[in-house]
């Protein structure tokens, strides 16, 4: 499988929506 | 950063480093009825309680990308041979004996949170991993092996609100899907055994205990095991807070109060800090994809493009599709079909041209030597996910950084492309 790792999600916010079932990525999430 | 463009980054080649002081996010961690967060640092990092007097000795990078390896064979493995089947029963508490028919995951999974165990409450750091489903930390009397840890090691005997689970529990049945390992019995009282891809092990009681996130939000009855052999990676940390999607997660455990929502930030380097939140965070800058179906233990994604400096590559929908992908928060270096990663390496040289290369760093084959650049270019990265969702890495995200002389591009091709 392709893995997204932690490197790459590196400042950004990422969201797990389980009952939506989706994942969201907002960029400059720590600041 | 120095300036960006819509193509490419320029930096000051010393930020590629952390710095030897801890500088914490400008980011208010508000908590109130919907949301509690807690502050995420690096394991390894001057943020961490447990690098203060570095009485446990942080990996070489050399060993943390190993250690990565591991983790993904030990993905790969997970995927291939679902939990479900069960196995032989486990030896407990008098062996170290399990089985080691797939793996868990643990590697080098990085980054950590304290949370409260107990009452009266006890601080622990775990390492979060959104691709583990126990929560699990080591407990006194350590009947077998403790591994050093930071912290104070848990004693349930001095908690109040500690209780054991009888191995007639159905709850104790259910440890076999949460860790690929059927349950074992000891006095009546449950045992779980969790054994990871690179060889890390935790066997110890599974029971019961109020975990407090922050003095707001406690939950009393969270299932947990309560370790008494521990062995292997751990790197000072007192266990794991399992995010996974299973039943027995953190996660699922805390739904009537949380609702399975969760968001967290990994900070741009080890010493400055970033955030991990339970409940509802404002989504409104966020672009979502759906979760995918590859497998009901992951959060699977569907990968379905990457751009560099600008330019969509050209690799076919079906380099992604035919293995299928995931996010995990415990993988370092992100994994790619080998065409795509080809793709994606041999635009990122031809853009990176002017830089002498080096060489690799054990899976890190585009590695740059530095030594005599003050500022450099570095091509923006973008991947594409179903939906049409396009994210672009932060500049921090593109380089695996070992010494000035030695800076890798940070993603690595998988050895065949049905992996």
């Amino acid at each position: 499988v392709s893995i997204f790792g932690n490197v790459q999600q590196k400042t950004l916010e990422v969201f797990y929506d389980g009952p939506a079932g989706k994942v969201g990525f907002a960029s400059g999430g720590c600041s | 950063k120095i300036a960006e463009n819509h193509h490419s980054h320029t930096i000051e080649a010393s930020s590629l480093f952390p710095s030897t002081s801890c500088k914490s996010s400008t980011k208010i961690l508000s908590n109130n009825d919907n949301k509690t967060s807690l502050k995420v640092v690096h394991k390894h990092g001057p943020c961490s309680k447990l690098n203060q007097e570095k009485t446990i000795a942080a990996p070489t990078d050399t060993e943390i990308l190993l250690q990565d390896q591991s983790r993904v064979k030990s993905i790969h493995s997970r995927l291939s041979n679902p939990k479900t089947s069960g196995g032989n029963d486990v030896k407990v508490i008098d062996s170290t004996t399990i089985p080691a028919k797939d793996g868990n995951v643990i590697g080098s999974a990085s980054y950590i949170v304290t949370v409260g165990l107990g009452t009266p409450q006890k601080e622990l750091s775990l390492i979060f991993d959104t691709a583990s489903d126990i929560t699990w930390t080591q407990c006194k009397p350590c009947a077998i092996s403790c591994y050093d840890q930071k912290e104070q090691i848990f004693d349930p005997s001095q908690s109040t609100s500690y209780t054991n689970i009888s191995c007639s529990s159905s709850i104790c049945s259910s440890l076999t899907s949460a860790t690929g390992t059927p349950p074992g019995c000891v006095s009546s009282t449950c045992v779980y055994a969790i054994q990871y891809g690179d060889g890390s092990f935790t066997i110890g009681f599974f029971g019961t205990e109020k975990l407090t996130l922050t003095p707001t939000d406690a939950f009393n009855n969270i299932y947990f095991g309560c370790g008494q052999n521990n062995q292997g990676l751990f790197g000072g940390s007192a266990g794991i807070l399992g995010l996974g999607r299973d039943k027995l997660s953190f996660v699922s455990q805390t739904a009537h109060k949380y609702n399975k929502i969760f968001s967290y930030c990994l900070p741009s380097s080890s010493s400055s800090t970033g955030f991990l939140t339970f409940g509802c965070s404002d989504t409104k800058n966020a672009k979502f994809t759906p979760l995918s179906t590859i497998s009901a233990g992951f959060y699977g994604l569907d990968f379905t493009g990457i751009s560099v400096g600008g330019t969509k590559l050209a690799i076919s929908a079906s380099v992604f599709s035919t293995a299928g992908g995931l996010i995990d928060s415990g993988t370092v270096i992100t994994r790619l079909p080998p065409a795509a990663y080809s793709a994606l390496r041999a635009s990122f040289r031809k853009l990176m041209s002017k830089y002498p290369m080096t060489k690799a760093l054990s899976i890190l084959d585009t590695c740059y030597d530095f030594s005599n650049y003050s500022t450099i270019s570095v091509p923006k990265i973008g991947f594409f996910f179903s939906g049409g969702v396009e994210v672009d890495i932060d500049v921090s995200g593109v380089f695996f950084a070992s010494s000035i002389s030695q800076v890798c591009l940070a993603f690595a091709g998988n050895k065949n492309a049905t992996d």
